[in-house]
């Protein structure tokens, strides 16, 4: 558990937050 | 066996004993997902930052998230009345958080919000300057630091514009807002130690 951001899930929240914009970016 | 949960992030500080690890943080996790995003959003809206790389904006956002939560839930710490509201809406005071196991970082956020309120900063100045403190280039794993470094200046740029404007008799006030930088900076790794405290024993 180094990572506190990972220890929250905030990787996870955060990309499928993003991932409208990703898809977009993407295309 | 750590019993209560001092973040003003929850609904209230205290834990039903009975709940296992798992499902008091899975409502920790519930509880702070939607600032998370409303944070994320935000992060969409600042010109640039979604022609960054895909990595780098989440990078940003995985190292500047609580940073930005602090300045937007400065509202959250009443410093007169010494107490915190949780997402419940119900008020703690701090030498009840305190009995409850908060230290330093509770201090520190009230210290924060004291000095922050204190330049009397606009609602669009403080959404720049939140914007400042999520583009920042110095941030570790970023790919491409140029990018990031000259969305950072592009910011600041538009920060400093905009105080000398709205405060044309204290430039002083973006040199203490860009002072504040280095405390968030401080108050971020103090909560990163406490959430690793917490997790070790969920």
């Amino acid at each position: 558990f180094s990572d506190p951001a990972s220890n929250l899930g905030l990787e996870d929240i955060i990309r499928k937050a993003l991932m409208g914009n990703m898809e977009e970016k993407q295309e | 066996n750590r019993m209560h949960l001092v973040c003003p992030m929850n609904t209230s500080p205290y834990v039903d004993p009975q709940k296992s690890g798992h499902s008091i943080w899975e409502e920790f996790s519930m509880s702070f997902t939607p600032a998370v995003r409303e944070v994320v959003e935000f992060a969409k809206r600042i010109p640039g930052f979604k022609d960054l790389s895909q990595h780098d904006q989440v990078s940003l956002l995985k190292a500047g998230t609580f940073e930005v939560l602090v300045v937007r839930f400065t509202s959250l710490f009443d410093v007169k009345e010494r107490t915190v509201t949780f997402l419940s809406g119900r008020k703690y005071s701090v030498d009840a958080l305190r009995s409850l196991g908060a230290g330093d970082l509770l201090n520190s956020m009230f210290d924060f919000t004291e000095k922050l309120r204190a330049l009397n900063l606009g609602e669009e100045e403080i959404s720049l300057f939140t914007a400042v403190v999520l583009v920042s280039a110095d941030r570790s794993g970023l790919e491409n630091v140029n990018s990031v470094e000259a969305l950072q200046e592009t910011l600041i740029r538009a920060l400093r514009s905009l105080i000398t404007k709205n405060h044309p008799n204290e430039i002083a006030i973006f040199t203490k807002l860009l002072l504040k930088l280095p405390d968030l900076r401080s108050l971020n790794n103090m909560h990163s130690e406490q959430l690793l405290a917490f997790k070790v024993q969920p």
